[in-house]
C-alpha cells in the first residue's frame, strides 16, 4: 500500500510540470525511503532523474516497492483539477492498475477523488554514476531561466564557456549574436541572489537551446539552480526540493 | 559543424 501524502498540491503540480514537456511516459518508483523516476527524452539527449524524499511529504507510507507507469500528459490533466492548497494524497495498492488522487481542503470539507490508469512502461533504467565535474555554478534559477531565454531567440545552440572568474554564454545566430557575461557575486542579505562558482578546469561547451528551455521549466520548484559542467561527461542541472531533487543531465554537442 | 551527442553513450543501461 502506498499512501503520499503532500501538504500542498502544488508541490506535485511544479514538479510534474518541471518535466512533463521533455517526456511523456514515466515510472515511479515508489519504496520505503521515497519515490524516485528516470526517464530519457525521445531524441536521447536528456536524461531526467528525479527524487522525492519522505519529508517532502507531509506524511509517507509504503509497504511493498511498487512501480507506477504514468502518462505525464493526462496525471497533469488531473492536477489541474486540485487547488493549489489542496492536500494531494497519492493512493495505490500493492498491485496497482490505476492509482487514486485525493484534494483535499480542509477549511471548506471539500474532498475530490480522481483515478488515473497506469501503464507498463518498457523503460530502461540508466545508471548514473557519480560523475567528476570540472566546474559547479550555483545561481539563481530565474536569471538562468532568462539568460536560455534570450539567447534562444538567436540560434539553436547556447555556448557556455567558464573561465576562473567569469561564466560567459553565447548565441551565435543567423539573425546575430548574443552574449552574456556574468560573475560570481555574494549577497549577504539576499543570498539567493548570489552567484557562486568553482571551477577546477575552464569549460566551454554548447548544448541545444531547446533542451535547455526545456531544463529551465523547473524553475518554479527552487529559487536555485546547480549546474556542474564538465568536457567528459554530460552536464547537470539540479533543482533542490526541501527533500530530494529533480536533475536533468544533457549531452553536449561537439564538433563533428 | 556540430553534432548532438547522446545521454545513452555516457550512461550505462542498468
Amino acid at each position: 500500500m502506498l499512501e503520499a501524502k503532500f501538504a500542498e498540491a502544488s508541490l506535485f503540480k511544479r514538479i510534474i510540470d518541471g518535466f512533463k514537456d521533455c517526456v511523456s511516459l514515466v515510472n515511479f518508483q515508489c519504496k520505503e525511503d521515497g519515490i524516485i523516476a528516470q526517464a530519457v527524452d525521445d531524441s536521447r539527449v536528456l536524461l531526467v532523474s528525479l527524487e522525492i524524499g519522505v519529508e517532502a511529504f507531509q506524511e509517507y507510507r509504503c509497504d511493498h516497492p511498487v512501480t507506477l507507469g504514468m502518462d505525464l500528459g493526462s496525471l497533469s490533466k488531473i492536477l489541474r483539477c486540485g487547488n493549489n492548497s489542496d492536500t494531494l494524497t497519492l493512493i495505490a495498492d500493492d498491485k496497482p492498475d490505476s492509482i487514486l488522487l485525493l484534494f483535499e481542503d480542509t477549511q471548506r470539507e471539500r474532498i475530490a477523488e480522481y483515478s488515473l490508469k497506469l501503464m507498463d512502461i518498457d523503460a530502461d533504467f540508466l545508471k548514473i554514476e557519480d560523475l567528476q565535474y570540472d566546474t559547479t555554478l550555483m545561481m539563481p534559477s530565474t536569471e538562468f531561466s532568462k539568460v536560455v531565454k534570450d539567447l534562444s531567440q538567436l540560434t539553436d545552440s547556447i555556448n557556455i564557456m567558464v573561465t576562473k572568474e567569469t561564466i560567459k554564454f553565447v548565441a551565435e545566430g543567423e539573425i546575430g549574436t548574443g552574449s552574456v557575461i556574468l560573475k560570481p557575486v555574494m549577497d549577504m542579505e539576499k543570498p539567493a541572489e548570489s552567484i557562486k562558482l568553482e571551477m577546477d578546469q575552464p569549460v566551454d561547451l554548447t548544448f541545444g537551446a531547446k533542451y535547455l528551455l526545456d531544463i529551465v521549466k523547473g524553475s518554479a520548484l527552487s529559487d536555485r539552480i546547480g549546474i556542474r559542467l564538465s568536457s567528459e561527461a554530460p552536464a547537470l542541472f539540479q533543482f533542490d526540493l526541501s527533500s530530494g531533487f529533480l536533475q536533468f543531465f544533457l549531452a553536449p554537442k561537439f564538433n563533428d | 559543424q556540430t553534432k548532438q551527442g547522446s545521454i545513452e553513450s555516457f550512461f550505462k543501461r542498468k
